[in-house]
């Protein structure tokens, strides 16, 4: 329970605000994370030849890597050490980056040059986990 | 430096290369840094057909073969079977392929097919170009499918003759000998809604993909007749069936780096080093329909 200024008792904050209250301190402002993004391929104009899916989405990793890396997102040491170099020794060695870790495949129908019909499985095509590195 | 367009060319992360023509601002090829040349012939076929796709999309609408629109449907529903709405393919253990390629036969010799077929009596010449058949595609099936459009309404069963015999004489490379090059089998099935007739000629074709065969020249004569032999019903009038010739469809296990391999995202999932089986009988279904038996498993079996 906090008490405000004159001594009378506030109301307790939920547990959910308390968590929200605690999260900024926890995780820094846009840490690396996957984002959504998702494409048609007729905004390429390669819907002539890619016949499904209609749309696919890549997704991307965006954000800052922050310093202890290694507990949450399954960093090598080496993210550790080059982020001390960066630090302490030269900032024109960059900073560890946020990129994908994971992927899943796609499925792809296309109409090859011939007029021949293909269906291919192609792997790591779509991010599913970021990292930094 | 030699070793980071090296790596970025073996990871073939997408980087394309620029063509010679750099002239149009719309080419997107224009994002990427010179020294990825290397890296444009790493690409997964997709982009690499895309970028140079893409490319003549925007300088020139080059001409290209537009594919039968029956074989487009099959595709269509082949894809569905195989691959989630957002493209994902399905965690089907029993689909072994990775990549299914459809042909249908040479337009120059299309015309040709129209004064052999005669009556219900099908005779077609076939002459299926493989090109798009990489070397790193190793064969699993192959079907050919004909599309089934009766024009006379049919009793519920049709049986079916089908005699087929390679037209390449020059087996002087032949790699097995004892390839047959004519084979008969018949195949009885109901027709409800049926648009398909899949024809497994597998242990008849595979000698010759495996020879890295570019064309494959084959007559087929493809007679259906209604009613059951089992039933010993009288073979009535022979029905008037697809006037179209079949399509080629190839099942394959393609074995490049960026092509996706079940048994490699089950070894990541089990964390067990799980060794690739090697395909060595190729009768094994990878279509997954164990059950159903081909009809080279009924003469086999006969």
């Amino acid at each position: 329970w906090r008490r405000d200024e004159n001594g009378k008792e506030a109301p307790a904050t939920s547990p959910s605000n308390l968590s929200e209250y605690f999260k900024q301190f926890l995780f820094p402002q846009n840490e690396c994370e996957l984002h959504n993004f998702r494409l048609s391929f007729s905004q390429l104009k390669w819907d002539k030849w890619i016949i499904a899916p209609h749309r696919y989405s890549p997704q991307y990793c965006k954000g800052d890597c922050p310093r202890a890396v290694g507990h949450r997102y399954g960093s090598p040491v080496h993210t550790m050490v080059q982020n001390i170099i960066y630090e302490k020794l030269d900032s024109s060695v960059p900073k560890p980056s946020c990129v994908p870790a994971e992927y899943s495949p796609l499925s792809v129908l296309t109409i090859e040059p011939d007029g021949s019909i293909v269906y291919k499985e192609y792997e790591d095509m779509i991010a599913t986990k970021c990292t930094c590195r | 430096p030699h070793s980071r367009a090296r790596g970025a060319s073996d990871k073939s992360s997408g980087l394309l290369e620029a063509p010679e023509d750099t002239s149009s601002e719309l080419n997107p090829l224009l994002w990427l840094p010179k020294g990825t040349r290397r890296g444009y012939a790493l690409l997964p076929p997709l982009l690499k057909v895309l970028s140079e796709r893409g490319h003549q999309a925007w300088e020139s609408e080059a001409p290209r073969l537009r594919p039968d629109s029956r074989a487009l449907r099959y595709m269509k529903r082949l894809y569905k079977m195989s691959a989630t709405k957002e493209g994902v393919p399905k965690a089907n253990k029993s689909h072994l392929y990775n990549t299914v390629r459809l042909f249908t036969p040479c337009s120059e010799c299309k015309h040709h097919h129209r004064d052999l077929v005669k009556g219900d009596i099908h005779l077609v010449d076939l002459l299926f170009n493989l090109d798009r058949v990489t070397g790193l595609e190793h064969l699993l099936k192959s079907v050919l499918l004909y599309s089934f459009d009766t024009s006379v309404p049919v009793s519920s069963s049709v049986t079916c003759m089908c005699h087929l015999s390679v037209k390449e004489h020059d087996f002087s490379g032949q790699v097995c000998p004892s390839v047959p090059h004519a084979v008969a089998f018949s195949l009885h099935f109901e027709v409800r809604k049926r648009k398909w007739v899949e024809i497994d000629v597998t242990s008849f074709l595979q000698p010759l993909i495996a020879t890295n065969r570019r064309n494959i020249h084959m007559a087929v004569n493809f007679t259906c007749l209604t009613g059951d032999p089992q039933q010993n019903i009288n073979m009535e009038n022979p029905i008037n069936m697809a006037l179209v010739p079949p399509s080629l469809l190839l099942y394959l296990n393609d074995t490049s780096e960026q092509a996706y391999h079940r048994w490699n995202s089950l070894r990541h999932r089990r964390k067990i080093p799980v060794r690739p089986r090697q395909r060595n009988s190729l009768l094994v279904d990878p279509t997954g329909d164990k059950g159903k038996e081909t009809s080279q498993g009924k003469r086999a079996s006969r």
